[in-house]
């Protein structure tokens, strides 16, 4: 997967 | 967000806000743990540089600084501003011996080996132990004042809490990390004797006192 991880939690 | 989600950050928020507190109003770090608050600091400033990548929400990013702000300024008032009631002596616990492999594990377990994503899960793991220091003074002390008990129980709770938005958000959206959870149940194991001397003495309105 090309697209950064996104972390939504804190 | 879920309910749990919501409560484990007001948890996490209300910890760091008591502590901040205790510190402020009796002038005195005393029985809190420099370390960990290093440690706390350490795990905010890898886990939030997204902060300078991505946007997610103005929630997100309040609280992010929020928690950045509140854990620097805890661990100035303990090595700068009331340094002389910080009880080092007791404070012994090794750093190193927690970042170190912390930091080897990150490079060998993680989802993707990008930078930003090793200095998230270096965060994970490294949260999931960095109250030890401070569980090691309690022990070593043989007591915790009342109000360090309610930072600990807090702070203990909202991992606890974020366990349960876990399988929430693993039903509701099919959404798992499996990092996280890992940790976060690690973490959250690591309170249980303390969770447990909390709702059988603190509660019932005595201090935290060890069995010598």
């Amino acid at each position: 997967e090309d697209e950064e991880r996104q972390h939504d939690e804190l | 967000m879920n309910l749990f989600r919501l409560a484990g950050d007001v948890s996490h928020l209300l910890a760091i806000i008591i502590l901040l507190l205790k510190i402020w109003r009796t002038r005195s770090c005393a029985g809190i743990s420099g370390k960990s608050q290093i440690l706390f600091a350490l795990v905010f400033t890898t886990r939030y540089l997204d902060l300078l990548t991505t946007f997610i929400s103005f929630y997100n990013t309040t609280m992010k600084v929020i928690y950045i702000g509140c854990s620097y300024a805890t661990v100035w008032m303990i090595y700068a501003k009331f340094k002389a009631t910080y009880d080092s002596n007791h404070d012994t616990f090794r750093m190193e011996f927690l970042v170190i492999p912390i930091a080897a594990l990150s490079l060998l377990v993680n989802h993707d080996f990008a930078p930003l994503e090793i200095l998230w899960t270096f965060s994970i793991y490294l949260e999931s132990v960095a109250i030890l220091p401070q569980l090691f003074m309690v022990s070593k002390t043989g007591e915790a004042e009342t109000i360090t008990s309610h930072y600990l129980f807090a702070l203990g709770l909202y991992r606890a809490l974020y366990l349960m938005n876990w399988i929430w958000r693993f039903f509701a959206e099919g959404f798992f990390d499996l990092i996280a959870i890992v940790a976060g149940l690690v973490q959250t194991i690591l309170y249980c004797d303390f969770f447990y001397l909390y709702i059988t003495k603190v509660l019932k309105g005595k201090k935290l006192s060890l069995p010598a």
